[in-house]
């Protein structure tokens, strides 16, 4: 039980390092959207 | 357009890792638990269960976060295909050859490292965008066709436009709806140059000469001294260039330009309508390529996600 517990601490820590990656990718991906749109426009 | 569409950027997002931790707090839970004759192996047994929920919780929001980042890249190329296509309408205006360069070059490894953020997700979106940056391309090869009338003296029989541009006559032939005689001429200017221009006398009116143009010069106006025709009369160098109309379609696009109006070619000479092309700042255009290819921080995002990705999958 304690094994799965750790197991489950370090897949839930990996998964949330991950989600924090992509929300910055998201973000640099739609700051440079917009700045090519309102270039464009 | 309407900046409703536009993307907002706040994502309202739970990424703390230690949310279990903070809520819950281990010893306080045990002890709490113990107090009221609960033993330890039902605390690991609740706790497993938190974690096991919020690894669920977090899991799906990593997978909202890919579906929305690969809807942004989607637009994102979508645009940038929109861009180049505005690009090849005017490649008078297109970038230097060493930002172009930059340009795709960082527009590959885009592509590559966004295939890769994707896979397994929505591959096909970058399918289709290759596709959508592809048909631009071939609708531009479609040949620009310009018509330019040319009012000539009586006596003057030849078969020369001048307009400026150096033209190689590589043919000659009498069509059967007119008898006059049909010059072919090359732009010998540059070599890979396409354009091609055919000169013949109206049918109606035998002083106008008629010159179509086909094709899009790619190099600059060898000279600017004013062009007349073989009388000395007729149209100015700007107005005859064909290539200056920036339109583009599916089917070859015709541009007609009739400088046989007396009136206008005698006392107009500095006066002449002049095709101008839609006009963009060099340094606007270099603002957006940079924008696009060299901004560290996308490509440092990319490269760790790409990486961690693959990392964790190993």
């Amino acid at each position: 039980k304690e094994e799965s517990t750790d197991e489950l601490e370090e897949e839930l820590k990996r998964v949330t390092a991950e989600n924090k990656k992509l929300v910055e990718m998201l973000s640099v991906v739609c700051e440079n959207y917009n700045t090519l749109r309102s270039h464009l426009m | 357009m309407d900046c409703s569409s536009w993307i907002n950027t706040s994502l309202d997002l739970n990424i703390n890792p230690h949310r279990v931790h903070e809520e819950v707090p281990k010893m306080e839970v045990e002890s709490k638990l113990f107090s009221l004759g609960m033993t330890k192996f039902s605390v690991k047994e609740e706790s497993t269960d938190e974690l096991e929920e919020e690894l669920k919780r977090v899991t799906a929001e990593n997978k909202k976060l890919v579906e929305m980042l690969s809807v942004v890249c989607e637009n994102y190329n979508t645009l940038r295909s929109h861009l180049m296509e505005y690009m090849k309408r005017n490649p008078e205006k297109e970038l230097s050859p060493s930002s172009k360069k930059r340009k795709s070059e960082s527009s590959n490894n885009n592509n590559s490292n966004l295939m890769g953020i994707n896979n397994g997700n929505s591959e096909s979106s970058s399918t289709d965008e290759e596709e959508s940056c592809k048909k631009p391309r071939e609708e531009t090869i479609k040949a620009k066709i310009s018509r330019v009338y040319v009012r000539t003296e009586a006596s003057d029989t030849g078969l020369i436009v001048k307009d400026g541009y150096q033209w190689r006559k590589y043919g000659q032939k009498v069509t059967r709806d007119n008898p006059c005689p049909r010059a072919y001429f090359k732009c010998s200017f540059a070599p890979s140059c396409p354009v091609k221009k055919k000169v013949q006398r109206s049918v109606d009116d035998q002083s106008v000469l008629v010159a179509t143009y086909e094709g899009e010069h790619n190099h600059p106006q060898p000279s600017r001294m004013e062009a007349t025709s073989g009388s000395g009369r007729g149209m100015s160098q700007g107005s005859s260039v064909p290539c200056s109309a920036s339109l583009i379609s599916s089917a070859p696009t015709v541009v007609t330009l009739d400088l046989t109006n007396s009136k206008s070619s005698k006392g107009s000479k500095n006066t002449e309508p002049r095709k101008d092309s839609p006009k963009v700042p060099q340094n606007l255009v270099e603002q957006m390529a940079t924008s696009l290819t060299t901004d560290p921080n996308f490509r440092a995002a990319l490269v760790a996600a790409i990486s961690g990705r693959l990392m964790h999958k190993n």
